[in-house]
């Protein structure tokens, strides 16, 4: 007549999207605590507004800008990315693959390259001077700054003029890793030193496994 | 004064939309 319900919270909380931690720090930076700390954040984003342990446009925005209607160029770029499967919602697997990038021990050339797809807005290939006049528009946008149109093409000329060194009109990865190692400074964005100390950040997940184990 | 020498990827990269430490405050 025994009945063995386990009570164990990793089972209690599994989301739609969950996947094997021990899998994911595998194939990520991260190891099994870190992504199980990664975790206890995934579901507070993912029921922020829908209750459905996926995240959402809505949610990212909300964490990003404390704002679900936050329109930005920039974070949209960023959830595309980060929606591997183009479903609309970025499930746990994609959440921990995508930061792992961010992650300081990641390749450098896993962030040179991500953040070429970033820019490359309509994903030709190449980032082309439209696309990067586009980006600046709406980086002033959002900062409430203004720059004159003559000003704006000034510096993106400048910039195609440094980056494009075939002076094709366009920059292509090879441009941007080369233009990347002349100017590091461009992915510094791209590493968020917090990822090396989330299981402090997020120490509940742990606490409550070991407890109940 | 415009920052007219500031290349424009390094201008972008100020953006808020990808600061994604903003994704761990609490």
């Amino acid at each position: 007549m025994g009945c063995v319900c386990s009570t164990s919270s990793s089972e209690k909380v599994k989301t739609p999207g969950y996947e094997d931690p021990t899998i994911l720090a595998s194939e990520t930076p991260f190891t099994v605590s870190e992504v199980d700390a990664l975790y206890e954040l995934y579901l507070k984003l993912s029921n922020s507004i829908i209750e459905d342990g996926l995240i959402h446009k809505e949610e990212f925005q909300l964490a990003l800008f404390r704002n679900k209607n936050e329109k930005n160029l920039f974070a949209d770029r960023i959830f595309d990315l980060f929606d591997v499967k183009r479903n609309g919602v970025i499930e746990f697997g994609e959440f921990v693959r995508s930061l792992g990038v961010f992650h300081p021990n990641a390749a450098l050339e896993d962030k040179i390259a991500f953040a070429f797809r970033l820019y490359d807005l309509r994903q030709t290939g190449y980032i082309e001077k439209q696309e990067l006049k586009e980006m600046v528009l709406a980086l002033l946008h959002e900062s409430d700054l203004y720059l004159s149109d003559e000003m704006i093409e000034s510096i993106v000329d400048k910039t195609f003029e440094d980056a494009d060194t075939k002076e094709d009109g366009r920059i292509d990865e090879d441009e941007w890793k080369a233009f990347v190692s002349q100017h590091p400074s461009l992915i510094k964005n791209m590493t968020l030193p917090y990822l090396k100390d989330i299981t402090l950040a997020f120490p509940s997940f742990i606490a409550r496994t070991e407890v109940e184990d | 004064v415009a920052p007219v020498t500031m290349n424009a990827f390094e201008l972008i990269s100020k953006s808020q939309g990808l600061n994604l430490s903003s994704l761990f405050e609490k």
